[in-house]
């Protein structure tokens, strides 16, 4: 969900 | 995906230019110490899921502590020039007036209320975006003033620009295959690309079609 969204990109 | 990893090279590159610019010219001429400063607190802010070790990949944490590193490491360069020619510093310095309490204090806001959680992590993570989609401005202002730029100094602005121009394709490209839309990054980041579109416009004219570069 947008509650927990992985910050993969830089 | 393509689009990311070339967006990253650029990124990269865009480094490689600042230091041998600063390393060239052994001076601090063209740059504006306030968006590097701005760089360092971009990176930072955006980094510290670093502490928490909850790593994606090697090439993330590579890659993250090597925008720290850098962005720091571009400030201790500058501030050697400072010893070393500090006519050219202080004539940098007296040209890097715009204000940055413009840009931290609305990104500040920004981030309080749009963000994925109401944590440290994710508020640092949120104004980080917010404040690096304008982190460039004391550069471009700087350059709008003098008028002139040296050539390495816009091929810097030019692969900085590019690296999150080129973002958007990989945020679309990760839309269709993984179904992903990461809002927030998308909007700043779109917001950081119209800021460079008169530079790239000029950019395209001057350096890529010949002739010296040339702001109005």
């Amino acid at each position: 969900s947008q509650n927990e969204v992985e910050h993969d990109e830089l | 995906n393509i689009f990311r990893i070339s967006a990253d090279l650029s990124h990269l590159a865009s480094i490689v230019i600042l230091l041998e610019t600063i390393r060239k010219t052994r001076q601090v001429d063209g740059i504006s110490l306030k968006t590097q400063l701005l760089y360092v607190l971009v990176f930072c802010t955006r980094y510290l899921d670093l502490l928490t070790f909850r790593w994606t990949s090697l090439y993330n944490t590579l890659m993250k502590f090597f925008f720290i590193g850098t962005s720091i490491y571009v400030i201790k360069l500058m501030q050697e020039c400072k010893i070393k020619n500090p006519v050219a510093y202080k004539d940098m310095m007296a040209r890097d007036t715009f204000q940055i309490k413009y840009l931290l204090g609305p990104s500040a806001i920004l981030a309080m209320v749009f963000n994925y959680k109401f944590t440290i992590l994710e508020l640092c993570w949120s104004f980080s975006v917010w404040l690096e989609s304008v982190a460039i401005l004391p550069q471009l202002f700087m350059l709008s003033r003098s008028g002139k730029a040296g050539t390495l100094t816009t091929h810097y602005i030019f692969a900085l620009g590019l690296y999150r121009a080129l973002y958007i394709p990989n945020w679309i490209w990760r839309y269709y295959t993984e179904n992903r839309f990461e809002k927030l990054s998308i909007f700043t980041g779109l917001l950081q690309t119209a800021l460079y579109s008169d530079f790239f416009y000029i950019y395209y004219k001057k350096v890529i079609k010949g002739g010296g570069f040339e702001l109005p």
